[in-house]
């Protein structure tokens, strides 16, 4: 079990080491992992230095960069043992619109490399990486009703007149 | 293998029969707060089998079923099929196309199909389980998940990489 | 310190019952203390009912309607021993276009009655809705540059080219 | 009462001496990931008086000066400096308007400054206190009070009310 996790731990730590710089346009990032001899509790340290600024713990990054990193993180890990489909829910929220493009591109990369995305979002620029869009509604309190959407170039203000009911 | 039809019936927020049809690429879903979409993902969870009501949010598995709105009664079953294309032939089925379906009853009763046969829940896990991907037949990506990443306690961010090995 | 604390929080309570019938248009909410007697450690319960909806503890409401009843607490909280100014460090993401509405109805409410806001956003709305706006800028790698901004009817996707040097 | 100035030179992000000139009534402040909006709201902090590293995102309080970027070296001290319009009357001095500065240099050092003239860091954190506001001067509401709200510890959401009181 030990020698699984140590497995899944290199292999994790050199997947994000590239996503990171990947996603960052340049920096680096690294997993550090202390500790695990007794009386010593096992530590994970996560480190990471944007492109131009200094090396900090996740933790010490801005709202944003944190977000960014941690889903780096997240797509590391789901490379060790890729599943064909994913499901993500509002993971954007705090990313700005040059963020939301680079998120965006590592999720077309590995949708054109076969796995089969499901996003949840407010996002319009996620919505409009879509290559299908569903509308969830409430017209009557408490029942949930699924129409399909299109963009069309409208501003996604009015998504709720331009839906088309399935 | 991808994941081309999910049907929902008094399964939470959807009472009445609900159908989406997921691209085999990049499928969006949208709409206001407390609409219903972190239900979808809910649904999708159950159906392959998922028995924490923690993760679906709720108490007791029971809570699941759609319990009422204004001028609406409560249900007695919420059904969840989902239809998986298996065009690579990665699950251990001769199908190119397996419907797994989950009920549960009021009563606590639940049944379980496979391509509209009766089956043990045993056997839908199983079935993914096989392909080397067990409860990693799908990816989810959530805010809870990134809350652990960042936590000050390191047990947190450990612990998503126990479950991941 | 015993007595301070309870009339702190029924002050509180009564606020955030208010203050959440008002945000979600109906609906109520309630604070529950419980225990606080050895050997039961207190318990603080926070249940909501959205208008038409179930009576559920806080962490059973949905992403953005959590956000918005802590929210409601967060303010019945500062009603307590208000301050004359309060600064919001981007709460507004996950709210929908509705919420942040109600949201910003809130804040031009407090904004009446002297509070001073400042806000830290990447809402359109919210930004729309600032007297005044200032940007936060980084041309230069890692050196901060504050830039007053005009809205003007423009898509907000081109802020950096409406930016007014101050 | 409400702040009408506030000029950074050295503290964090911000090298270059900046000014803000905030409104009476709602000031919006935007910006890029990671350019430093929060930074700002640090630096409010830190000149009411904020003794606390964590709370402004540091291991010590040194973290707050300007370390460097790329063709710029670190520099020597942090000043920040906050206006404050006594327009109520609200704060115990004679002025229509006070102006708190604080500086750290690198060796540890501290100055503190009202009105220009030499103070100690328990004036300015006296000068709130008196009104009755006390740490209670400023309000700033962040995303880990939110997560703290909804934390499955009671003792996490009972610890802001313990604040508050
Ligand atoms: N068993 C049930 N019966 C009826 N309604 C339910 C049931 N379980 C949950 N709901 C309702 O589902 C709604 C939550 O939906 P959901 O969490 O999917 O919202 P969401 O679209 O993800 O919103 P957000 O954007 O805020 O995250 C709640 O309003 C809740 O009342
Ligand atoms: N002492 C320091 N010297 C130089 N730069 C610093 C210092 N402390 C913090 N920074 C920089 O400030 C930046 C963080 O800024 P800040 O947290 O204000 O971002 P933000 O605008 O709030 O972004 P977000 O929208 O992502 O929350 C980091 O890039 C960090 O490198
Ligand atoms: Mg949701
Ligand atoms: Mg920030």
């Amino acid at each position: 079990a030990r020698e699984l996790f140590m497995k899944t731990f290199e292999q994790a730590r050199e997947n994000f080491q590239n996503l990171f710089a990947e996603l960052f346009e340049g920096g680096q990032a690294d997993l550090i992992l202390e500790g695990g001899g007794d009386p010593i509790e096992p530590d994970l340290k996560i480190v990471a230095r944007p492109k131009g600024k200094k090396l900090v713990t996740i933790q010490q990054l801005s709202g944003g960069e944190k977000a960014l990193t941690a889903i780096a993180l997240l797509f590391a890990l789901y490379m060790v043992k890729p599943s064909p489909f994913c499901i993500l829910d509002e993971i954007d929220a705090p990313l700005d619109d040059a963020n939301i493009d680079r998120f965006l591109a590592i999720i077309r990369k590995f949708s054109t490399g076969d796995t089969q995305f499901i996003i949840i979002t407010h996002n319009k620029r996620t919505m409009e990486a879509a290559d299908v869009l569903y509308g969830v509604t409430m017209e009557k309190t408490g029942i949930s009703k699924i129409v399909s959407v299109r963009l069309e170039g409208q501003p996604v203000g009015v998504l709720s007149e331009r839906e088309v009911s399935e | 293998m991808f994941l081309s039809r999910l049907e929902i019936v008094g399964f939470k927020s959807f009472p009445e029969r609900t159908e989406v049809r997921f691209g085999t690429g990049i499928t969006g879903i949208v709409g206001p707060n407390g609409c219903g979409k972190t239900n979808l993902l809910d649904a999708i969870r159950w159906v392959m089998g998922e028995q924490r009501p923690t993760l679906l949010r709720g108490g007791r598995m029971e809570e699941v079923i759609f319990n009422g709105a204004p001028g609406v009664g409560p249900v007695g079953m919420a059904e969840v099929s989902l239809t998986v294309e298996n065009n690579r032939g990665i699950l251990p089925v001769e199908y190119s196309e397996v419907v797994i379906t989950r009920r549960l009853f009021r009563s606590g009763e639940s049944e379980y199909l496979l391509n509209r046969v009766p089956c043990r829940l045993k056997d839908i896990v199983e079935l993914f389980l096989d392909t080397g991907m067990g409860s990693h037949a799908y990816a989810v990506f959530q805010q809870t998940m990134i809350d652990a990443l960042l936590s000050e306690k390191p047990e947190d961010r450990l612990g998503l990489f126990e479950e991941a090995a």
